[in-house]
């Protein structure tokens, strides 16, 4: 199962 | 007064084909410097930042930074009225709510004026850090869209692995599974056809085929893509715009197996 990481975490 | 002159109109409707399959609408930052669109797709998933440097510009003016929030596939449809060889004008007034495209053809024989209204947006600006990325590879940016396109037919990921020796593009689904690999250049004739992998350490990450076909829709606007990539932080997709500034598409990995 792969599982799409959100982006937000990464920029903030 | 907002006035931005480009001779090479083309790269204008090029950019928003880039865009509008990934964001339906999205603010336009006029300054001094330039002009820059920052925004998270539809679903929230990728991220689309725009970069058209005021340098790059026949003529540009800006005489206070303007935020211009657009619907991208009005903008579109306005920009697909304009012929491949016409110069285009984007010009609004100092807090107006309208912006006007002018179509002009290279013999001025034809002017066409489009007027669009302006929205009043959210803006959501992400600070985005300085990252020093393990790989980069540039490739062909055909070359990436064919192995997007092709791998998508056996399953809705794309792994990408990158070591010394090349990068190597893997899907894996019902059908069975597929490969693609690409070693690094050693002498091209076109410089757009060179293959070149910029490597600190190996690098292998997942990302959804989704996504990465969406962005090739930038295709047309580079004969380069480059593609950084680093353990756990998101892709960056990245292509030129002419002269005058760059697309970068920015994807997190998939977790997990």
């Amino acid at each position: 199962l792969h599982l799409q990481q959100p982006l937000i975490p990464f920029f903030r | 007064m907002f006035e931005a002159r480009l001779v090479h109109g083309n790269l204008l409707k090029k950019v928003l084909d880039a865009i509008k399959d990934l964001l339906t609408e999205a603010s336009w930052d006029c300054a001094d410097s330039g002009i820059q669109l920052q925004a998270m797709d539809n679903s929230h998933v990728s991220l689309v930042s725009v970069n058209l440097r005021a340098e790059g510009f026949d003529k540009y003016r800006c005489d206070r930074n303007l935020i211009m929030g657009m619907d991208l596939t009005s903008m579109s449809k306005i920009l697909k009225c304009s012929a491949s060889d016409d110069i285009i004008t984007m010009k609004a007034q100092d807090n107006a709510d309208t912006v006007s495209f002018i179509f002009e053809s290279p013999s001025q024989e034809k002017v066409s004026d489009y007027q669009m209204k302006l929205m009043n947006l959210d803006q959501d600006h992400l600070g985005i850090p300085e990252t020093e990325y393990a790989c980069v590879i540039k490739m062909p940016s055909g070359e990436f869209a064919r192995i997007c396109r092709d791998l998508s037919n056996f399953g809705e990921n794309i792994v990408i692995a990158c070591s010394k020796e090349g990068v190597k593009f893997s899907a894996a689904g019902d059908i069975g599974t597929a490969n693609v690999k690409l070693a690094q250049t050693s002498s091209v004739d076109k410089e757009e056809d060179a293959v070149v992998i910029d490597m600190q350490e190996p690098v292998t990450l997942t990302f959804a085929c989704r996504y990465l076909n969406m962005f090739t829709k930038a295709t047309p606007l580079s004969p380069q893509v480059s593609l950084s990539m680093h353990p756990d932080v998101p892709l960056v997709v990245e292509y030129a715009i002419g002269e005058i500034g760059q697309i970068q598409y920015f994807l997190a990995p998939k977790i997990g197996d």
